[in-house]
Formats: C-alpha cells, sequence, structure tokens
C-alpha cells in the first residue's frame, strides 16, 4: 500500500491512499483503501490521514476517521494517531501505520508494525525513516 | 502555517535488500508531491502525484508492483478525499490501469458516486479516455515469486495471509 496526506499554502488538505492488496487475496476481496474513513479521509476543519496495515481491522475500527475525531477532541496530530493505531490493536488485534496532517502544518507518521517507509517534504526539509524510531533529514 | 507533504509505504515486514529502495521511493514521492505545493499548487495536486509516483515504482504494492490474487491477477484500490469540500472518490478491484489513484480522482471530479468497483470502474476509465494497460506490466518478479510461495503444496492460503498486510 502507499499514501500521501498534504496540506497546502491556503490550508487545505487532501488524502490519497493506493493499494494491490494482499498476496494471494480472495479475486474481488476489497480492503480498507478505497473504504471513505478507513483508508483515509481529509477534512479541512480536522486534518487528514492515510493509512495501511491489516485491511479488516482497520475498516473495523475506521482508522482513519478514528484518528481524527481524537484530534477534534484536542489530541495532537502524533498523539491522536497513536491512540489510532493503539486501540485498533487492543480491540481488534491490527497492526498498521498511517500518516497524517492537521491545516497547521503539523504532521505525523506513525505505525505500530515492526516498519514502514515514509518521507515528509516540509521547509525545504525532508524527513524520512523506515523502522520505528528512525527519523533522516536532508535538505531539499 | 508552512505547506508540507507526508507519504508512506506498507506497514508489511521489507526485506532487506529492498529497503533502500522503499526508503528512496519514498523521499523521491514527497520531493515530488513538494515541489507541487511550493509552485503554489494545491493539496489534491500533491498527493495524486505523490501516489502516482509511488503506482509506478515496482518497490510497492500498489500500480505497478501490486501482490497478486489467487489467480495470479492483479486488482487494486483506490482513494482521494478533498478536506475542502469532503469530495471523495474511489476506485476497488480494478485491472490494467497504471495509476488507480488518477481514476479515483476521475470519480471525484466526474461523477456523483463515491467509489466504482470491477468492471464498472473499467468501464468508467474508458469513459474516460483513460488507457489500459496489459495486465503484465502491472506483475513484477517478485510479486510473482510472492504468489508462488503461497501456492506451495501445504500452504493455508487463508491463514497466510492473516500476518500480512495490505
Amino acid at each position: 500500500t502507499v499514501g500521501a496526506v498534504a496540506v497546502d499554502s491556503e490550508g487545505n488538505v487532501a488524502c490519497a491512499t493506493s493499494t494491490g492488496g494482499l498476496v494471494n487475496k480472495m479475486e474481488g476481496r476489497v480492503g480498507d483503501t478505497s473504504c471513505i474513513g478507513s483508508g483515509g479521509y481529509a477534512d479541512n476543519q480536522v486534518g487528514a490521514v492515510s493509512t495501511t496495515g491489516h485491511g479488516e481491522a482497520i475498516m473495523k475500527v475506521t482508522l482513519a476517521r478514528l484518528i481524527l475525531f481524537h484530534m477534534e477532541q484536542g489530541q495532537s496530530v502524533e498523539a491522536a494517531s497513536d491512540l489510532g493505531l493503539a486501540y485498533m490493536e487492543s480491540r481488534v488485534g491490527g497492526l498498521g501505520g498511517v500518516v497524517t496532517v492537521d491545516p497547521q502544518g503539523h504532521w505525523a507518521a506513525r505505525f505500530s508494525s515492526s516498519q514502514m517507509a515514509w518521507a515528509a517534504a516540509q521547509k525545504d526539509t525532508l524527513h524520512y525513516g523506515l523502522l520505528t524510531g528512525e527519523e533522516f533529514t536532508q535538505s531539499i | 502555517m508552512f505547506p508540507v507533504v507526508v507519504v508512506h509505504g506498507g506497514s508489511d515486514m521489507v526485506p532487506k535488500e529492498r529497503s533502500e529502495n522503499s526508503k528512496l521511493g519514498v523521499c523521491s514521492a514527497a520531493r515530488a508531491g513538494y515541489a507541487i505545493l511550493r509552485a503554489g499548487g494545491s493539496s489534491m495536486d500533491a498527493v495524486v502525484e505523490a501516489v502516482s509516483q509511488l503506482e509506478n515504482n515496482p518497490y510497492f504494492n500498489a500500480g505497478c508492483g501490486s501482490v497478486l490474487n489467487i489467480r495470479g491477477e492483479v486488482e487494486m484500490d483506490a482513494i482521494v478525499m478533498d478536506g475542502k469540500t469532503l469530495g471523495s472518490g474511489a476506485v476497488s478491484a480494478v485491472r490494467n490501469i497504471a495509476n488507480p489513484i488518477q481514476l479515483a480522482r476521475l470519480v471525484m471530479d466526474k461523477t456523483s458516486h463515491v467509489c466504482l468497483t470491477a468492471k464498472g470502474a473499467n468501464q468508467f476509465a474508458r469513459s474516460m479516455g483513460v488507457a489500459e494497460v496489459p495486465p503484465e506490466s502491472l506483475i513484477t518478479e517478485y510479486a510473482r515469486m510472492r504468489w508462488t510461495k503461497n501456492l506451495a503444496p501445504g500452504t493455508d492460503t487463508g491463514e497466510s495471509q492473516m500476518g500480512k498486510m495490505g
């Protein structure tokens, strides 16, 4: 799975997510990616999220919208992302990862799985990583 | 407020020999999305460009490089959402399309629907003039190897999927 979220200079947020699905999936199986609120969600009043991971688990907790709910309640992008992922793991045993932004340009790349390739570009600096806790930076 | 784009690949285990290309891929996609933002482009244009680049990168499970279903075929899903209007568009189980994310955006921009699936999605693609590509062009050797491995005698396909990420 791949995805992206962004905030532009006018404060508009957007998300995009795309996937080939699960290895050897049943023909016709559709996961979280194309389901609004699960594979992604964007609302200028809150923020935007794109997700990856256990598709069926993500759908059961509507992970993207759940994270934005936590942000509506005052949580930061990072805390809301962690709360959503933790709830999914404890409630339905699913692992995954997300990228999240709010309209002010705060961003997070968080995952409960062991790995997720991610990168963020802001203020002419590129941040990226793969393993938990890993973050490299370079000038754009 | 500073414009920002954040991109991700899958949360599955990335084999060591593929990890460097995965990192390079997300960095390149983020740069492409950021270039659009820096030029005054919209967040929607930025995320579609970033994801299109990742779909074209065979190191990721989307577009070219997608995993195979039980029949050894590629079926892809994609979604876009615009935070300004809450407009969204999606496609599911679509085949033979190089960039499903761009088709999802067309669903958002050109129809009153939220999601089109399978043959209907492909029919919509044709009506929009989106070129279909040969199925083999989306299949990598790595995807075929994983598919074959999961077909091995004694492999419980359902069980083998349980620990894998989409």
